[in-house]
């Protein structure tokens, strides 16, 4: 109904401005319906200004800018509805390591609703994983699972002891 | 809810039956360039109903069986299920683990499963509603595409908010 | 020939004169997101003739003027100049060092320059035809989109074959 | 003319499927007209297929063989036409470790003839290059550039002796 969506929409706004802030470490973001007088078919426009900056248009950002947006604007949703499970492919790919950082840090938050599924190259981003599956084509074609751990010492994955998977 | 395992079977690059275990929490996918870690996603996609070929970089339906490899025949079929768990809540079912299945015969012809049960399309669809999992999913974000939000028109963005009221 | 130096002047978040030199060999450049390295790129890519304010990641042509920051004021203008030297062979110019420099104003007035002298957008593009520099030039590839030439239909890549030619 | 076309095809088409197996350590690479007959208007196919795969199309290969098959095509027409200068921006984000060696190796043969600007995050990469340029955005919104060396004992990136930038 229109009323609900109004107090949905309201409520990922505000939420929006806060997981923007924590990625970017201030800056402001901002949601808006495009026809506020039709909520029921109005568009919605997607402001983002990173700190320190004067942004006309989102278009603007850079690649990894974009990227932690899109992220702000995914948790501002879970915040609001959090979806049991989330996969998502490679999103650390254009992030600097300090962005990876505050990546992990929130995404930490919301392991407790929905559970997360993350391909990545970036050993940062799988050390902070309680699980590991490690993907391999030893025979040429043929794809095959392998357990894994992260070895905090050494930094880097390693096959798990028993391979169950 | 959360998801408890994933089974593939002739799907893409999976020609052997490969079974991925899953707990709560965060689990990362690792390997390297071409070894089926994007294969995996587009698993999960599949089974959930998905129908346009171009969404699992195929041209074809039947794109997604497996199509050999130097030391292997092609499949003559594929199938993927994700077995569910904790389910009442979420889906208001009375089974506390669901199992849905889907499989594609090099025909063409395609078949959905609810716990063993054959059903169709709109079975899967109707069960997933509203929870983020469904067809307008914000969960599921494919390699090179986690800014497309960004980058889409503003009445396309509505469904995902809408999703979420 | 090859690039030896690049000015920027008020182009996107270039707000102060920078001047880059280059020698032959491998250049790379380096520094956090939102840092301004893709708009080294898209300075490039402007001075030599861009007339696409959506490959530059704008809405007008206005939009590579420096915008303003929360301790600058916006610019009236922008200016981007090349620098290249070894010039006889491969243009077949009198010259051993040319300079071409593009100017845009507030009111979307522009300029070319070569070597100082006003001249055309024609006179840019017949200068570098040929030399794979030119518009549809398969060396500048931009941030997401090396693979572009795969996705791209068949007759849309006999551009760059052609120039090859 | 047409017969220079045909030639220049003939040659680029030789090049792609050496530089393929140079960065794939095999597999094939193909390039074919789309209507042989009619030279001068014809689309170009790509095919490419990884060692040990059997692929119908390049649409199904993975995000990093994607990036990969576009590099030897760029490689192969620059070794009928090298460039003066090629500008590739974060190239190597959707590559593992393994490739991006593979990738700078083969760029050690190309840098007599062309000039190369890499935008990189990775650190493999920066080590290849001869200069640096750090960006930075000291005062928020204000891009600066700093030149930079590589410190091969560190294996990282610092602030050059003396600032020329
Ligand atoms: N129907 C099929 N049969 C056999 N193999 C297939 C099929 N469809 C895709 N593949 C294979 O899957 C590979 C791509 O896998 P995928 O996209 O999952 O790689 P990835 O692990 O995500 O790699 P990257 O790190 O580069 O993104 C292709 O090389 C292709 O050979
Ligand atoms: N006209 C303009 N005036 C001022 N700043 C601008 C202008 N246009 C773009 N910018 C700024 O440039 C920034 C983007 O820079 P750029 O895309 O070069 O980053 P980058 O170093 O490539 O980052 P990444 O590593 O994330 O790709 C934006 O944050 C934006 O603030
Ligand atoms: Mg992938
Ligand atoms: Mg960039």
């Amino acid at each position: 109904s229109q009323q609900q969506f109004a107090v949905t929409f309201e409520q990922i706004k505000k939420n929006f401005a806060y997981t923007f802030q924590t990625l970017f470490g201030g800056g402001v973001a901002n949601l808006e319906l495009v026809q506020a007088e039709d909520i029921l078919e109005s568009g919605i426009e997607i402001a983002a200004q990173p700190p320190g900056k004067k942004l006309k248009s989102i278009m603007l950002l850079s690649g990894g800018e974009r990227t932690l947006t899109a992220v702000a604007l995914l948790f501002a949703l879970y915040m609001v509805k959090p979806s049991p499970f989330c996969l998502l492919d490679e999103l650390d790919a254009p992030l600097d390591e300090s962005n990876i950082g505050r990546f992990t840090e929130l995404l930490k938050r919301f392991v407790h609703e929905s559970q997360f599924i993350i391909i990545t190259h970036n050993k940062r981003t799988v050390s902070a994983a309680q699980a590991i599956y490690g993907v391999t084509m030893e025979e040429r074609g043929v794809s095959k699972t392998v357990s894994m751990r992260f070895n905090h010492l050494v930094g880097d994955t390693e096959a798990a002891p028993q391979n169950i998977a | 809810m959360h998801l408890k395992a994933l089974k593939l079977h002739g799907f893409k690059s999976f020609a052997d039956p490969t079974t991925l275990r899953f707990e709560p929490g965060v689990t990362a996918v690792v390997g390297p360039n071409g070894c089926g870690k994007s294969n995996i996603a587009d698993a999960i996609r599949w089974v959930l109903g998905e129908q346009s070929a171009k969404a699992l970089r195929g041209g074809r339906m039947q794109d997604v069986i497996f199509e050999g490899a130097d030391t292997r025949k092609p499949a003559q079929l594929c199938e993927v299920s994700l077995l569910l768990t904790d389910c009442e809540k979420q889906l208001g079912s009375e089974f506390h683990e669901i199992e849905i299945m889907r499989r594609v015969h090099r025909d063409g012809q395609g078949e959905y499963f609810f716990n063993g049960q054959a059903c169709r399309l709109k079975d899967i669809q109707k069960l997933f509603m509203d929870t983020g999992i469904g067809r307008t999913s914000y969960s599921i974000m494919a390699q090179g595409q986690i800014d497309q939000i960004l980058s889409s028109k503003p009445e396309e963005r509505r469904a995902v908010f809408e999703e979420a009221a």
